[in-house]
């Protein structure tokens, strides 16, 4: 990495970011989410935060432009193709300011120019980041396409960041200095917990989350705090309840409910609440289904299950290989697909038959990203 | 028909020369192009394949030219 000459940078934690015009190329939640994005992977490995003004002067001013004169700085656009956006050091006036080019085509997908990634990238300048001779890192100068899998911070970048706003004061003492960001393709790959979300399945890992459509190749790879800013990080385990557009997460003793992306008040709440006795400290893996209208709790080798239509919790927990013979442990995550349940316990994935009730098949965790 | 030679040749020039001034503060020097190994624009093609981690050959290749139509970041590779 490197920085700018004489190594400008914020002398404040708290900045200001404004939109002021926005791309036809797309709707302007999808541009206001794309930025926000973008300014959060920044946030994640340091103590800066971002805040949105819809009028007057901010720190950061973004603004979509075509070709030289009309964006009056020193670095004209040339038509698509070529120079696809710009961005200056943090300073007073044009410093922090970021221009995309009009004449590009700005997408939230891998095809044109991928705003967030785009975005990201210019943040990393607006931020006090020069560019990075490492090609894999985000501030090496050429577009690669844009990977939604992989996290797009390159090591290369964090030490970049760091080296200008100290990690130490990240708010939450528990994180890493230097976050170890998961592999989805890596053989070592576990996740805390899985559920179905709206047709989706997503996969939940420390702060962050990939969502996978499972007729779609490509998968979305987010940090939680984006979509659900009050959910901790490292959850246990998450259902959905579609009838109702419901998740329930779990962690410790605690859970939330969240429909959509907000989380109503009054949560999070105890475990018992749900008519757990008190003993039970932790859920491990939790899954509804559908069909019968229960909701199944896994916690060490013992499972307990809610009939939703009789409003009843089992009054003893039942050995979990009694009724899913094959998963003879601990199970760390587990969701409903088609007809069948995937059950993961470490670096491996069982797919279960509910109505043959037996193990047909042994998978990598990875099975549902393109690797 | 095999392809003008020549023509590709100043098309790839003209290239680089544009990427060089956008990107590396190259300024043609008077009105030809004359290329020397040791004139201006060997050395700022020097300095790009240099920091984009190519081969050093100072000469317009097929890497570079490879890289100079790829979309890219419009700030200069210029810190100053």
């Amino acid at each position: 990495f490197s920085t700018f000459a004489g190594e400008p940078k914020w002398a404040k934690q708290v900045l200001t970011y404004r939109i002021l015009n926005y791309t036809p190329d797309l709707r302007p939640a999808e541009v206001n989410a794309a930025i926000r994005k973008a300014f959060s992977i920044w946030s994640s490995v340091t103590p800066l935060k971002f805040i949105k003004k819809d009028r007057g002067d901010a720190d950061i001013m973004i603004s979509f432009a075509t070709g030289g004169k009309s964006h009056n700085d020193f670095i004209p656009f040339d038509g698509p193709g070529g120079s696809v956006a710009h961005a200056y050091a943090p300073g007073k006036d044009i410093g922090g300011d970021a221009h995309f080019d009009e004449d590009e085509t700005w997408t939230k997908s891998t095809e044109g120019a991928n705003l967030f990634y785009v975005a990201a990238h210019e943040f990393g300048h607006s931020l006090g980041l020069f560019h990075s001779r490492d090609p894999n890192a985000l501030m090496y100068p050429v577009y690669r396409k844009f990977d939604p899998s992989v996290f797009p911070l390159h090591q290369d970048d964090i030490n970049g960041i760091q080296s200008l706003y100290d990690s130490a004061e990240i708010k939450d003492p528990t994180e890493s200095k230097e976050p170890v960001l998961p592999n989805s393709c890596g053989p070592d790959l576990t996740f805390d917990a899985v559920t179905t979300f709206r047709g989706e399945i997503i996969f939940f890992k420390d702060k962050h989350f990939w969502r996978k459509h499972p007729a779609v190749r490509e998968v979305d790879f987010d940090l939680v705090s984006l979509f659900w800013p009050r959910l901790p990080s490292g959850v246990d385990a998450a259902y959905e309840i579609p009838e109702e557009d419901k998740i329930l997460f779990f962690k410790g003793n605690e859970f939330w409910v969240v429909k959509g992306e907000t989380i109503p008040p009054g949560y999070p709440q105890k475990l018992y609440a749900l008519g757990f006795s008190k003993d039970v400290a932790k859920i491990d893996a939790a899954f509804y289904d559908r069909n019968k209208g229960k909701a199944y709790y896994f916690t060490a080798d013992k499972f307990w299950s809610y009939d939703k239509r009789n409003q009843s919790m089992d009054r003893k927990p039942r050995l979990i290989k009694d009724a899913f013979p094959g998963i003879n442990a601990k199970v760390d995550a587990v969701f409903q697909h088609e007809n069948f349940l995937y059950f993961f316990q470490g670096r491996k994935q069982f797919e279960f038959d509910s109505d043959k009730k037996k193990v047909t098949r042994l998978l990598k965790t990875n099975f549902w990203f393109p690797c | 028909f095999p392809a003008h030679t020549g023509q590709k040749k100043e098309e790839g020039m003209q290239l680089i020369q544009k990427y060089l001034e956008n990107y590396y503060g190259f300024k043609k020097d008077g009105e030809s192009f004359i290329w020397k190994s040791n004139s201006a624009v060997t050395k700022k093609i020097k300095e790009m394949q240099e920091f984009f981690g190519l081969e050093v050959t100072g000469r317009p290749d097929s890497s570079a030219l490879d890289l100079v139509q790829k979309s890219r970041c419009g700030f200069p590779d210029v810190a100053g």
